[in-house]
């Protein structure tokens, strides 16, 4: 499942 | 993704091609500071430590790697390199870099998203970001006179957080359950840290002048 915290941002 | 992180990423990749074209081209790093670079190459190893665990896209792999490997490969330069670490002075260099990393793993300590190995270094390389150009930022007011190629790196350092901002409150309005907090707030302290350069640098594109920060 997609972490709802996952860091997409650099 | 949207226009305002796009355009801060790419902001961010001008300011280290400038960097890196401004060490290549005068073989000196005279006026950069190799603690602010050091402290960089930290930020984003401990930031992007998920590199081979985590793929998010293509585009930022691609963009991590390039920022560890053009932070990396400078510090290299600044260190090693005959010629530019001939260029390097580390008697104007003297901000007390390690306080910086001190205090940022401390706050990571206690501030964070989740208490996990990889969030707490996440949460560092903010904090370590937001005071990264401060050794910078002293070296530019001791050493006077700017050149233009390393004034325009410290522009283009500054700015990209800036539209980071911009993405963060479009992402707010637009996503539901978007919050950042640890990151906007740190992205903010670290946008204000270079209020009084942009003022001077704004001022010296104004007048035409050589950009000066006071001593």
């Amino acid at each position: 499942h997609r972490d709802r915290y996952r860091k997409d941002e650099l | 993704m949207n226009i305002f992180r796009l355009a801060g990423d790419m902001t961010h990749l001008l300011s280290i091609l400038v960097l890196l074209l401004k060490i290549y081209a005068t073989k000196s790093c005279s006026g950069v500071s190799r603690k602010t670079q050091e402290l960089y190459a930290i930020v984003f190893l401990a930031r992007y430590l998920d590199l081979f665990t985590d793929f998010i896209s293509v585009y930022n792999t691609f963009m991590k790697i390039v920022f560890i490997a053009s932070s990396l490969a400078i510090v290299w330069c600044i260190r090693v390199h005959p010629m530019v670490k001939r260029s390097y002075d580390k008697d104007l260099d003297t901000f007390r870099h390690y306080l910086l990393v001190a205090a940022s793993f401390l706050l990571a300590l206690f501030l964070h998203e989740k208490f996990t190995f990889l969030e707490i270094f996440w949460a560092f390389s903010i904090y370590l970001e937001a005071v990264a150009i401060l050794p910078q930022l002293v070296l530019l007011q001791r050493s006077g006179n700017v050149d233009n190629l390393t004034g325009q790196y410290v522009f283009f350092l500054g700015a990209y957080r800036g539209l980071y901002i911009l993405n963060w409150i479009y992402r707010y309005l637009t996503e539901p359950r978007f919050t950042r907090w640890i990151a906007c707030v740190s992205g903010v302290v670290q946008t204000a840290l270079y209020a009084d350069f942009f003022y001077y640098y704004f001022i010296s594109w104004k007048n035409n002048s050589k950009l000066k920060l006071p001593a």
